[in-house]
């Protein structure tokens, strides 16, 4: 463990507080998208699939065991819960994710560490994971203004994985067998798909504006 | 202790 990706952890499971905070105490999910929402819990259910097998440490398994039950919780309050489910942006939150689905597993099948289930499981949530966000920012993008908490939680969310691409850099300079292509790789995607965001996201904080998206 | 080509990232 080293400084880079605790900050990209705590970063990671702060986004996942923030929107929770914004669903519980606005009990509203207006400007979240349910397609990323329901990416992620796939992509975190595809990669921990060794919760149960390889204990690494207490604190990798509790993280495990967060993300996953936050993430299916996001889902469920967001389609079943009577009032949550009424502020959902059905006709916003259009992408048609499925495609991204397919790719990412049929990229999965040919892109991987070793040809087994788990590996090939692992390999197809960190390529979602990298597209998991773009439902989001095109609802961001349609429905205009962004509220505070939702813009904050794209913001961390964002920011996390530039923490691990810091970490995956410590670890290379200073593991001697430490490569993690498919991570490192698909990690940049991830983040530069934020950039516009991040961009918009600064400008709005510097002239201390409403964030706002071009359209 | 596993490798370090084990998944001990998130």
């Amino acid at each position: 463990m080293n400084i880079f990706r605790l900050a990209g952890d705590m970063t990671h499971l702060i986004s996942v507080l923030v929107l929770l905070l914004k669903i519980y105490a606005t009990k509203s999910c207006s400007g979240i998208s349910l397609k990323t929402q329901e990416l992620y819990a796939m992509v975190f259910l595809a990669r921990y699939l060794d919760l149960f097998s390889d204990f690494i440490s207490l604190y990798n398994t509790v993280m495990k065991l967060v993300f996953i039950g936050s993430s299916l919780a996001i889902v469920w309050c967001m389609r079943y819960h009577r009032v949550v489910r009424r502020s959902y942006d059905r006709e916003l939150d259009t992408f048609r994710y499925w495609i991204l689905v397919g790719a990412c597993f049929t990229l999965a099948l040919v892109l991987h560490e070793k040809f087994s289930f788990q590996e090939v499981f692992w390999a197809f949530s960190i390529y979602l994971e990298a597209v998991a966000i773009l439902p989001q920012l095109v609802l961001l993008q349609r429905s205009g203004n962004v509220d505070n908490l939702t813009g904050q939680y794209v913001f961390f969310l964002g920011a996390y994985r530039a923490f691990y691409i810091l970490n995956w850099i410590y670890r290379y300079l200073t593991e001697p067998r430490f490569t993690r292509w498919i991570s490192c790789v698909s990690g940049l995607v991830q983040t530069a798909l934020y950039a516009d965001f991040f961009y918009y996201y600064f400008i709005s904080w510097k002239n201390n504006a409403k964030l706002q998206l071009p359209a | 202790a596993k490798t370090d080509s084990a998944k001990d990232e998130l």
